[in-house]
């Protein structure tokens, strides 16, 4: 463990949270992309499938738990709660985020570490978490102004990866045996993908301004 | 230790 990765996963951890806060609190997950909160528990389940077989370490095991229960709880809430479901913009997430679940595994199908399912489930949810926020970034494009804890939960996402690419180039200087390929190169497209809205949102915090994506 | 091939990233 490094510090990169550290700050990392506890920027995870606050998206999370941050989301959890905004859907509890307001009672609304207007402006969230249930297609990404499922791609996200797909990429979970699929990421973790190791978590009954292998003991890596208690922090290991309690986050992993973490980020699939509370997936999963976050994909529940917006499907099923009565009053959360109601505020769900469901006209507007339109992605076809099904191509992306497609797409991945066929790319996993190709690319992996080994052939075996285990490590083609881990590539699997390795591509498909780069491309998740697409309908999340395509609905706040849709949906206007966007309100702050909505803004603060995708930066937060959208800055753990950078953290991770930070770990990942530690590693590379200081450990012998890097194989870490699939993992790089899969985040930094993650990353890239938030650029212009970590553009935007610098914009509207040096203005003060409302977080605004143009269509 | 464990070698490359396992994961131990989140």
């Amino acid at each position: 463990m490094n510090i990169f990765r550290l700050a990392g996963d506890m920027t995870h951890l606050m998206s999370i949270l941050v989301l959890l806060l905004k859907i509890y609190a307001t009672k609304s997950c207007s402006g969230i992309s249930l297609k990404t909160q499922e791609l996200y528990a797909v990429v979970f389940l699929a990421r973790y499938l190791d978590l009954l077989t292998d003991f890596f370490s208690l922090y290991n095991t309690v986050m992993k738990v973490v980020f699939i229960v509370s997936s999963l709880a976050i994909v529940w809430c917006m499907r099923y709660h009565r009053a959360v479901r109601r505020t769900y913009d469901r006209e507007l997430d339109t992605f076809r985020h099904y191509f992306l679940i497609l797409g991945s595994f066929v790319l996993a199908l190709i690319f992996h570490e080994k052939f075996t399912v285990r490590e083609i489930f881990w590539a699997f949810s390795i591509y498909l978490e780069a491309v998740a926020i697409l309908p999340q970034l395509v609905l706040l494009q849709r949906s206007g102004n966007v309100d702050n804890l909505t803004g603060q939960y995708v930066f937060f996402l959208g800055a753990y990866r950078g953290f991770y690419i930070l770990n990942w180039i530690y590693r590379y200087f200081t450990e012998a045996h890097f194989g870490r390929w699939i993992a790089s190169i899969s985040g930094l497209v993650q990353t890239a993908l938030y650029a212009d809205f970590f553009y935007y949102y610098f914009l509207s915090w040096k203005n003060n301004a409302k977080l605004k994506l143009p269509a | 230790y464990f070698d490359y091939d396992y994961h131990d990233e989140l």
